[in-house]
């Protein structure tokens, strides 16, 4: 337990490790972490997320997003509730809740409720093989089988990778077009190798 | 709900404060 324990403490490092290490411009990574529900179900479930955001192509902006301003209100009320419920605090005037909700922000956000069960989804596909799952260009994410993959698409990644480790899955996302790498699958294998 | 798991509450919070911190990034001036 002390181990499992310590690992959990440094996932966030490692996830930061990873993205920031990285060549290629990732927009974030999540650990997947495996455990079972109480009907002995494997289930793939929220260990951590590091999101590091798009290029910042030097203008000191965040990506401006594409959705609607019913959606960017949405979006907004769901941040500043969520902002409430973490600080205990419901100060309306904060200003970087109210500004506006990119997409991959967005997507990021949605994911802390995701869980995937019995190989579902791009995760589960890559701990049910025991194999990665790179997926590169809009129309591949578009017109994937996983409901993920396609949502990742309509959010703006271009590129969706799902590396399979010890105890779960770490899952990389870009708005880059970003083909595969070993280099990264074993930065995965050495960082997130929890028996070892 | 208030019931948010311990790992989820802890990104979460590390989101909005790493959101919080580039988006009030100084400006060159």
């Amino acid at each position: 337990p002390s181990v499992s324990l310590l690992n959990q403490e440094t996932l966030q490092q490692r996830l930061q490790a990873l993205i920031e290490g990285a060549r290629e411009n990732w927009t974030y990574a999540i650990f997947w972490q495996s455990s079972y529900d109480y009907s002995g179900t494997a289930v793939l479930g929220w260990g951590d997320g590091y999101y590091k955001g798009e290029e910042d192509k030097g203008k000191g902006k965040l990506k401006a997003s594409s959705s609607t301003a019913a959606e960017q209100e949405h979006r907004k009320k769901v941040l500043r509730e969520l902002n409430s419920l973490i600080s205990g605090s419901t100060s309306p005037t904060d200003d970087a809740v109210d500004e506006e909700v990119t997409d991959t922000e967005w997507f990021f956000l949605v994911s802390m409720t995701q869980s995937f069960v019995n190989g579902g989804g791009l995760p589960g596909q890559a701990f049910f093989n025991s194999s990665p799952v790179w997926v590169a260009g809009s129309d591949r994410l578009a017109t994937s089988i996983c409901e993920r993959a396609r949502q990742g698409q309509v959010f703006g990644l271009q590129t969706m990778v799902c590396i399979p480790s010890a105890n779960g899955v770490v899952e990389l996302g870009s708005t880059e077009l970003i083909t595969q790498s070993s280099d990264l699958m074993n930065k995965v294998r050495v960082l997130f190798n929890f028996n070892n | 709900n208030g019931d948010l798991p311990i790992a989820r509450k802890k990104s979460l919070q590390r989101f909005l404060d790493k959101r919080r911190e580039r988006l009030t990034c100084a400006s060159p001036y």
